[in-house]
Parts: C-alpha cells; sequence; structure tokens
C-alpha cells in the first residue's frame, strides 16, 4: 500500500516514495513468521534540467538531461533509482518446516537517484 | 482471468526462488520459534541501521560469514544402552535432516544443544563425575566400538541446557548426504560410589542443531 495521497501536491523531483508490503496482501502470511510486512519504498519523481545537486545524479544523467531538454522527443530524461538499498531479515518456515532466519540485501530502499 | 493469475504464479516462484526457495513453503505445523532465532531477529530489528553497510553476509551474533541461520530439530531415537545398567545412564542416536541447505550453501558453524529437564542430573555420588561422549554415526545407529569420539566432557553436574560446537566434525562445511548422525552417551565416570543410578532418557528434554550458512548469492559477492 502507498501512502494515501497527500492534501499537497507531492514534489515532482526524484525521491524516495512510501510503500508497505504487507506479506498477508501477497499471501505468504502463512509461512513467514516475521515481519508480517515492511516499509520496502519505491523511488518516483521527475530528473528535469537543470538536475538539482540533491538529486544524486551522474555526469552522464546531467548530459542526458540538457540533451533531453533540447530533443526531448529524441532522448528521455533520465530515470529515477534506487541508489542506496539496505536489507532486512526474515524469520521463516521453510519447505521442511524448520524455522530459518534469512538475511535479504537489497530489501528497503534509502536513496533515490537520477541515472 | 487465469492468464493472469498464471502471470502472478510465474513471478510469484521468481520472487520466492530469488529469495532461496525452491517453492512457497506451506508449513504443516507451526514448530515454535527457538528463542535463539527470536531474540537474533528482535536484535536486528531494532539496532538502528547503521551509515555504513554493515557486513550481511555475516552473523555477528556469532562472528561467522553467513546470512542464512537455521535450527534443526533431532530426529534421532534412544538406542539401547547395551552395557550393564550402572554406568551407561542413556545412548541416543541424534539425527537431523539437512536437506533444507540448498546447492551451493556452505556450512559456517554448527552447534548442538542439549536441553535436560531441570536438575535431572544431580551429581552422581561424592568424588564422581558425569562423562558425554559424542561419536559420528550412521543414521542406522550407534558407532562401530572403538571409534574416537567427536567430542568428550566430563561435569560434576548438568546444567539445563548445554551448547556444543561441531564445525571441527563437518570437514570444511560439506554434509555428507544432506544429513546428520551422531551418537551421544552419558555415563557415570569412575571412582566413588554412585548414590542411585544416574537419570535415563527420560533426563533429555530436546536437542536441537542450529546452522549457519553462507548462501551461494553471498559468496559471489563476497568474491566480486
Amino acid at each position: 500500500s502507498s501512502a494515501p495521497s497527500p492534501a499537497v501536491s507531492p514534489s515532482p523531483l526524484c525521491k524516495p516514495r512510501r510503500l508497505y508490503i504487507s506479506f498477508s496482501d501477497v499471501g505468504w502470511e502463512n509461512w513467514i513468521i516475521a515481519p508480517q510486512g515492511y516499509l520496502a519504498n519505491y523511488c518516483g519523481g521527475d530528473c528535469p534540467f537543470p538536475l538539482a545537486a540533491e538529486l544524486n545524479s551522474t555526469n552522464h544523467a546531467v548530459l542526458q538531461t540538457m540533451v533531453h531538454s533540447l530533443d526531448p522527443r529524441g532522448t528521455p530524461q533520465p530515470c529515477c533509482v534506487p541508489v542506496r538499498l539496505s536489507p532486512i531479515s526474515i524469520l521463516y518456515y521453510d519447505n521442511s518446516d524448520n524455522v530459518v532466519l534469512r538475511h535479504y540485501e537489497d530489501m528497503v530502499v534509502d536513496e533515490c537517484g537520477c541515472r | 482471468s487465469p492468464v493472469l493469475a498464471a502471470e502472478l504464479s510465474r513471478q510469484e516462484s521468481s520472487l520466492l526462488k530469488s529469495l532461496g526457495l525452491s517453492a512457497k513453503p506451506s508449513p504443516k505445523s507451526a514448530v515454535p520459534v527457538p528463542p535463539v532465532l527470536w531474540r537474533m531477529f528482535q536484535r536486528r530489528k531494532t539496532q538502528p541501521r547503521p551509515q555504513e553497510e554493515p557486513d550481511s553476509c555475516r552473523v555477528e551474533e556469532f562472528n561467522v560469514p553467513g546470512n542464512i541461520v537455521r535450527v534443526f530439530a533431532d530426529q534421532g531415537r534412544f538406542l539401547p544402552e547395551g552395557q550393564p545398567r550402572g554406568r551407561l545412564c542413556l545412548r541416543k542416536l541424534l539425527f537431523f535432516n539437512l536437506s533444507a541447505l540448498e546447492e551451493g550453501e556452505r556450512l559456517t558453524m554448527a552447534q548442538l544443544e542439549l536441553q535436560f529437564h531441570h536438575n535431572s542430573y544431580q551429581p552422581p555420588g561424592p568424588g564422581q563425575v558425569l562423562e558425554l561422549r559424542l561419536y559420528p554415526a550412521s543414521p542406522r545407529g550407534p558407532p562401530q566400538p572403538g571409534r574416537r569420539p567427536l567430542l568428550e566432557r566430563s561435569f560434576v553436574r548438568m546444567h539445563k541446557s548445554l551448547l556444543f560446537e561441531l564445525s571441527a566434525a563437518l570437514k570444511d562445511g560439506k554434509v555428507p548426504g544432506g544429513d546428520l548422525a551422531l551418537v551421544l552417551e552419558i555415563s557415570a565416570g569412575d571412582g566413588g560410589s554412585p548414590r542411585s543410578p544416574c537419570a535415563g532418557s527420560d533426563a533429555l528434554a530436546a536437542t536441537s542443531l542450529l546452522a549457519v550458512t553462507l548462501g551461494r548469492r553471498c559468496r559471489a559477492r563476497r568474491r566480486r
């Protein structure tokens, strides 16, 4: 479930957006012991010219934005993607009913950037 | 629509595969969560997220490489003492089905936990000790006589829970044939005169094996 659309218009710029994943929504609650869900987030928003410094972009993205502003149909804007993710641990039953604690990398979006 | 349902289940199985699961688990019984795993999970959930990425292919609690921690329940049975009752208190086959370990997973730590009923083992008598031995075995039964034990300990009194590191027993993380079989023997040591025969099979409350493994993904990442 992503955040309800806030009263003020959300910033159109590229940044992490709230996304809570509930394992029961995907029918996994009977084998995942904990957590029941977690805040995964996602990246959303524009990478407009001129690319602001805080948009965590590469030199290539800056150039691509410039070309896009000159020739919008020919070259797309850079993409708003995760640039820093963090892991979570999941406690679950495996196919042999053993209890497993497993560390999964790259499960939470912490930072987004224009690439 | 059936097409959408097929597409969803395809996506789900590819996600499960990336989570290291061959199929969606459907637990037959809700096995209680071992306290050690619950504590580890809670600690990770509550600890503040460090700025620099911690090494997620390392289990800090045991300071060993790994990203998967499992607890396997013992499926072995008690074996006949095979000796005059006086000395041998109990003999048990410990059998752990490790087939859940995936191809390419490397075992980096194995810890055996023996849980005894409260006060089941009093000091057998003045000047006497209890001896505990672990032998490698095959699932079919006791070790050949004269084999060296994997592990040998003497106790004046048995605590409620004993932990033994078995990593040395598993050469370079390989598990023979996907299971681990051991024979546990507890006997009254030499010397002294036992006040009463030592507690038998009813003394042992539970036996489990905690295994830490390094998944293939982690190993690839570490190599990179």
